[in-house]
């Protein structure tokens, strides 16, 4: 099993709907796929359409202990299952402050589904307070959706150290895997350049024993494409929304390439 | 003096470009105003090209008292002072959670300046926290950028329902002004779709009693352009980096009417 964190505290970049797609892909190839809403604002329970007003969503029960995952998720697609955040996700840092091992609370709560699943991909809300570190905690593997822009690169370094405590502290395992370029624009210099600014960042970090010396640039970039932002208001994903757009295409080849590490077609 | 937060606790919808080019555009019409960055990303203060890992950036004492605004306030351009943020910023929140009145910090720190500024913009980080609460209780207008997105919509109400708490319990003045559309695309329907959407949940709040039954949507859009991505790189506003373009003439007209009420030209 695959734990892959989708993260990046900068909001508005492309985590959601990198989680609902790629975890969509995956499934329609036949792997069994959780995808886990560790966001109060609860984007990707409403992007696959389910209700998150129910008080019975699902994570935050089991982060507060009182029901199992096996319990708490939900079919949404064939392949396809969803642990949702309901409004109660909203307390749910300020009341698990003082618990012993509050980090690793879903790192334990996923040990049982172990051989259920093939990946499990998990959106993180816009912050790397104690709902982000039961992330890192979990998962094997980060990818880092980043939005082409100056101000978007502003917070990257934190979020790297982030990763770096966790790993050193509590989850050996941790590390970069793969930065996704979201609403990637080719007319504009600006993709552009700050791409070459993380490559950049990146093979200065080759011969470092940091978590993210192995971490490389998705060689497909996700276009800006305005139907990835209409499928939301369906509770479709792309592929059922506009399977045809550019949306659609990149996010298959984003998914290809995580699963195989080569680009299809 | 106008004292106006900006703010979405949803994340990359325009509200430091709205800050940083409205208080531009105010202080070249001679007006005298002060850009406070609450964010502890500092994004308005790397904006207006200061450097913000600098210890002695300025909003972070105020906060804790240790120095009034008129001594941590540096003149970035004629007519406009910035409080910015530095790195120490990030622990605010947590540090300031026990004080008496913590919400009112920064009001009181405002009162001795009050008669130096025509208006006084605040850039609020991307959560309805601490900083944020400071913002509200500072202020007497709330004005809301959105991008024209569905899951933009989500938290539109929850954002409500913070500022009625803060007019209800600590600043019966506040009201929210002004909801503003950024990032819009006239070509793509959802942009339209999404004023609709707001504009039918104003009309339903008129006659009420709420902080948001004044509220209107600000005439004048501002459209996506990539010089306004492009300009924080440079440490410029849009008006130093490329006034001729779709985003200073917009901003120049937002302006305008927060000033007026009016659509200039
Ligand atoms: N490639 C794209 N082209 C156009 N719009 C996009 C694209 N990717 C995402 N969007 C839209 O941009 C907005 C932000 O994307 P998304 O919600 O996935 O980001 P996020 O990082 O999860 O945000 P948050 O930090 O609030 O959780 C959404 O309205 C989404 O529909
Ligand atoms: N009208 C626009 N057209 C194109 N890009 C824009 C526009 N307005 C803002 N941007 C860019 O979009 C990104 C998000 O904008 P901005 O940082 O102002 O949002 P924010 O709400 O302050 O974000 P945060 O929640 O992280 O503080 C930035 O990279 C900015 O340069
Ligand atoms: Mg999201
Ligand atoms: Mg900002």
């Amino acid at each position: 099993m695959r734990t892959i964190a989708v993260l990046n505290q900068k909001g508005g970049v492309g985590k959601t709907t990198t989680v609902v797609n790629v975890a969509a892909a995956l499934a329609d190839r036949g792997l069994r796929v959780l995808a886990i809403d560790l966001d109060p604002q609860a984007h990707l329970t409403v992007h696959l359409g389910v209700d998150a007003e129910q008080k019975d969503c699902g994570i935050y029960k089991v982060l507060a202990g009182s029901t199992s995952i096996e319990e708490a998720v939900v079919q949404v697609r064939p392949n396809l299952r969803l642990l949702g955040a309901g409004i109660d996700l909203v307390g749910a840092e300020a009341e698990l402050v003082g618990e012993v091992g509050r980090e690793i609370i879903l790192r334990q709560a996923l040990e049982p589904v172990k051989d259920k699943f093939d990946y499990v991909l998990i959106d993180c809300p816009p912050s790397l307070g104690l709902l982000t570190l039961n992330a890192l905690s979990a998962s094997t593997e980060v990818v880092i959706p980043i939005q082409p822009h100056f101000l978007a690169l502003q917070g990257f370094s934190r979020l790297l150290q982030t990763v770096s405590l966790v790993q050193s502290r509590i989850n050996p395992a941790l590390r970069v895997s793969a930065i996704l370029m979201c609403m990637f624009d080719a007319r504009t210099s600006l993709s552009t350049e700050v791409r070459e600014d993380i490559e950049k960042f990146l093979s200065g970090a080759r011969n470092q024993n940091s978590p993210w010396a192995g971490a490389q640039i998705i060689p497909v970039h996700v276009r800006r494409n305005i139907k990835l932002a209409e499928a939301p208001s369906y509770g479709k994903t792309i592929f059922e929304y506009e399977p045809g757009c550019h949306g659609a295409t990149d996010y298959l080849a984003v998914a290809e390439f995580i699963h195989t590490g080569k680009i299809c077609g």
